[in-house]
């Protein structure tokens, strides 16, 4: 559930809040623990010229400079995550076997372009 | 969510969305190891995800099964044969490739004080790899063998030698035990750790494909 946006959000790429919770996927009756979790997403333009925060990629400044010389040929390069973290997730599985398993690239703390 | 949900579940590792018909308790370790693992401050000091701290062995998995067997016949009583019962633990749920790299056995008992044999006599047990049907592959010597004065709440056994940290192959889907318990030494008495055995369960760690192939992204 993203939050509706306090003010006017940044239009520059960045990490979002989302808040996933297993009960709205209808998971809570196997998945024991958490009962949810902070994974954000990654939103956000990335104009140019890429502002240096904006953790972009060499090809990331090529694309926008060429996206601001044709806009209609050449898209703006994405806002995708950088860094992602893991969680451990306590669940049932389908022989009702008690499972805690780690997952990676579960929680985005970093976004680029 | 229909194929989402079920291509996301695939790649959580499960074939279908689990629907636990008798879910048994968690185990306390596994509670103690999600909290810790939970209250970690992240990402910096996140452990390494192919390894579980608390065992020191590498895995990313940790599974408890419950034992599915029963009791067996006493057959020739050797000695003050007390307890004969089959463990079975249906390990279909482990994906191919998955590498075993800890196994413990734990023995739960009734009493929660301690409950000794009688005086002067001593309490074995002993537990034997078997035939899904129960019957203890013949000169195999023992898997294990303990003398115990005392028989406590809950006994934990290693048993990564049972499943020889070897990739389990595909097909070999369960693990079966015969677990004996006799009662030697001093005048005879009833057996008290017949009626105590509450459960058992195995504990299994494993290293799935994820971490044995290095870091795929999916």
């Amino acid at each position: 559930s993203a939050p509706s946006p306090a003010g006017t959000p940044s239009p520059l790429c960045k990490p979002r809040r989302l808040y996933i919770s297993f009960s709205d996927v209808g998971w809570e009756n196997w998945i024991i623990a958490p009962q949810g979790y902070l994974a954000n997403y990654c939103g956000g333009e990335c104009p140019f010229p890429l502002a240096a925060e904006l953790n972009s990629t060499n090809h990331a400044v090529l694309q926008t400079m060429v996206h601001s010389l044709d806009p209609q040929g050449t898209p703006q390069p994405c806002c995708v995550p950088v860094r992602l973290s893991p969680i451990s997730i306590l669940y049932y599985d389908n022989s009702d076997n008690v499972v805690l398993r780690h997952y990676e690239d579960m929680v985005v703390d970093e976004c680029g372009c | 969510l229909g194929p989402q949900e079920t291509s996301l579940l695939r790649s959580l590792g499960l074939s279908a969305k689990p629907s636990p018909r008798s879910p048994a308790p968690v185990p306390p370790v596994l509670w103690r190891i999600f909290h810790k693992r939970r209250t970690l401050p992240r990402p910096e000091a996140a452990p390494e995800p192919c390894r579980v701290e608390e065992f020191n062995v590498p895995g990313n998995i940790v599974r408890v099964f419950a034992d599915q067997g029963r009791f067996l016949p006493a057959g020739q009583p050797q000695g003050r044969l007390c307890l004969r019962k089959l463990l079975f633990f249906n390990l279909s749920a482990l994906e191919e490739g998955e590498r075993p790299t800890l196994a413990q056995l734990e023995l739960r008992f009734q009493h929660s004080s301690y409950h000794g044999p009688s005086p002067g006599r001593v309490l074995e047990l002993r537990l034997y790899r078997a035939s899904p049907r129960g019957l203890p592959q013949p000169g195999r010597a023992p898997l294990l063998e303990r003398s115990l004065v005392q028989l406590r709440k809950s006994l934990v056994f290693e048993l990564s030698a049972a499943l020889s940290g070897r990739a389990v192959p595909p097909g070999r889907d369960s693990l079966a035990l015969v677990l004996e318990m006799s009662e030697s030494g001093g005048p005879g008495g009833p057996c008290g750790s017949s009626d105590a055995f509450a459960a058992a369960s195995l504990l299994l760690v494993t290293l799935g494909r994820q971490c044995r192939a290095g870091r795929g992204r999916r």
